[in-house]
């Protein structure tokens, strides 16, 4: 474990722990993709299916078993709960985002590190993870403003795997061996994905005003 | 090299 690590850990729980607190206490996801949401709940579904088997530590554990509980949640409380329901606006929500699965899955077939039934969902998730934030970012132009929670969420949740981009280099040139070239390209590809999002959220929080991106 | 591969990351 290395402070890069600890740091996309801990600002990838507080994106989910926003978005958690905002559902829960205004019982509203207004501005939110629950495409985006049930991507991953499939992305940790798919990633964390050797949490019985291998364990690597306490800590590795309960985190799998927050980003589970809470991705879940989300998508219930999105689908099923009676209040938070009637807030989605899926008429915007219109991301086919069981199309990006597809390609997510057939790419997994090919590029893997094993061809294990393990190893190929865990790539899965991977590549599926870096492109899980697509119909939250469509809607998010769709939907002119967005409350502030929605956007520290997103915010949060494209910065950690910015910080485990450090994690990588710091392991690459401390670990020998350590090479993961598909961790990391789907990582940085993830990360790029929110470029253009994090250069209109800095320039709100410069000129201090509601976050809008172009249409 | 088994333990190598384990991913041991979120």
């Amino acid at each position: 474990m290395n402070i890069f690590r600890l740091a996309g850990d801990m600002t990838h729980l507080a994106s989910v722990l926003v978005l958690l607190l905002k559902i829960h206490t205004i019982k509203s996801c207004a501005g939110v993709s629950l495409k985006t949401q049930e991507l991953y709940a499939i992305v940790f579904a798919t990633r964390y299916l050797d949490i019985l088997t291998s364990f690597v530590s306490i800590y590795n554990t309960l985190m799998k078993l927050i980003f589970l509980g809470s991705s879940f949640s989300i998508v219930w409380y999105m689908k099923y709960h009676k209040t938070v329901r009637r807030t989605y606006d899926r008429d915007q929500d219109t991301f086919r985002h069981w199309f990006l699965m597809l390609p997510c899955l057939l790419l997994a077939l090919l590029i893997h590190e094993k061809f294990t039934f393990f190893e190929v969902l865990w790539t899965f998730s991977l590549y599926l993870e870096a492109v899980a934030i697509l119909p939250q970012l469509v809607l998010l132009q769709r939907t002119r403003n967005i409350d502030n929670l929605t956007g520290q969420y997103i915010f949060l949740l494209g910065g950690y795997r910015g910080f485990y981009i450090l994690n990588w280099i710091y392991r690459y040139f401390t670990e020998p061996h350590y090479v993961h070239w598909i961790t990391w390209i789907a990582g940085l590809v993830q990360t790029l994905l929110y470029a253009d999002f994090f250069y209109y959220y800095f320039l709100s929080w410069k000129n201090n005003k509601k976050l809008q991106l172009p249409a | 090299k088994e333990a190598e591969n384990a991913h041991d990351e979120l």
